[in-house]
């Protein structure tokens, strides 16, 4: 049998999921629509780790359209990792059947922690060849089907508990105000962004000279490297833990200036209120992160305040004020 | 040809581990880095 790997997923920073349904008759799962990476992945009946316990498990037994590759796959995320076999079998996503969908089943999932986690498995949106030994991602199925009036999804999320959205195949005008700016993807892997630069209180703080972003619906943060984080929490008066997360008084969020994200010349500002995060027991945490390479991760806290396109047709984002 | 699907906010695990008492143990136990998740990426410098 061949191994198959995919790329390292954390799921600590995970926080907007859906229903799909895989077989025949279908089994409902709940997963996370990510755009930084491109397998769909659920537990399988046959784990008996802790963490697949609480979670929904394929049967493949049950389907009746279900067939076997025979292929292995093992797959790191976060703090464990997970060990399966890919399958086949009909994946329903809203109202699009995508019949012959590769997907891999988990066997093993021994990082202690996914047990607290709500999603039972990760669909990818991200391009290809990001996938496990090249199978294709379920969008591009749906492509392929024809099932799609447009090659483009696009997500709206919101910062309640529901009316987020993912909508295949098209654009809601609903969801958003103003024109949309279209940027070139960078690299056909993530979807990857040249970005020019980032400003607060009108100064260029980081990215000088432009750097490298990718949009991710999978990260609810924004990442990047430590130098330019620490400018920005300097700039907006946040402190840092002992554990990397970085704090601010509450009362003090009116008063912050927005983060300003400069893409293909166009300023997109995130304001104070959206990149703070309060929670019951103690002070306002930044939503600002260091991360160990030179990339920007955009994640739900950019996304939440621009709806986002994903053009595959012309491979390009497209923003707009959501 | 146009399909919405609706998700759900949730609470990320970051927000549970830190209602259970946990999160401290985790940064303690692990690296957690964001950029693992893009070993595919490729940057500018």
């Amino acid at each position: 049998t061949e191994v198959a790997t995919e790329p390292l997923l954390n799921t600590l920073d995970m926080e907007y999921y859906g229903n799909i349904s895989i077989g025949t008759p279908p089994q409902d799962f709940t997963v996370v629509f990510d755009t930084g990476s491109s397998n769909l992945w659920v537990p399988s009946v046959s784990c008996t780790s802790l963490a697949c316990q609480n979670h929904q498990t394929f049967n493949p037994s049950q389907s009746s359209t279900y067939k076997s590759t025979g292929q292995n796959l093992s797959i790191q995320y976060g703090t464990g990792d997970m060990a399966g076999i890919v399958g086949s079998d009909t994946v329903t996503v809203a109202s699009l059947v995508d019949t012959n969908q590769l997907f891999g089943l988990s066997i093993t999932e021994p990082g202690q922690f996914f047990v607290h986690v709500k999603f039972d498995g990760i669909l990818g949106l991200g391009y290809p060849n990001l996938a496990a030994d090249g199978i294709t991602p379920v969008f591009d199925n749906l492509v392929n089907e024809s099932l799609l009036e447009e090659n483009l999804f696009s997500v709206y999320l919101s910062r309640e508990t529901t009316g987020s959205v993912v909508i295949f195949g098209g654009i809601d005008e609903s969801y958003f105000t103003g024109s949309i700016n279209w940027i070139s993807v960078s690299y056909q892997g993530y979807w990857q962004i040249s970005m020019d630069s980032i400003i607060v209180n009108g100064q260029e703080i980081a990215c000088s000279g432009g750097c490298q972003a990718i949009i991710d619906t999978g990260t609810s943060l924004v990442a990047g490297p430590p130098s330019g984080i620490n400018t920005i929490h300097s700039a907006v008066g946040a402190r840092q833990d002992t554990y990397g997360e970085y704090h601010m008084n509450c009362s003090s969020i009116s008063a912050m200036p927005d983060v300003i994200f400069v893409i293909d010349g166009v300023q997109y500002p995130v304001s104070a209120l959206a990149y703070t995060e309060q929670n019951d027991q103690g002070p306002c945490i930044s939503s600002f992160q260091n991360t160990s390479g030179d990339l920007w991760i955009l994640g739900d806290v950019f996304i939440r305040v621009y709806y986002s396109i994903f053009d595959r047709a012309n491979n390009r984002i497209g923003l707009a004020k959501a | 040809g146009v399909t919405k699907l609706p998700l759900e906010r949730g609470k990320k695990l970051r927000e549970v581990l830190r209602e259970k008492g946990l999160l401290h143990r985790f940064f303690q136990h692990h690296r957690y880095d964001i950029a693992t998740k893009f070993p595919h990426a490729f940057s500018d410098r």
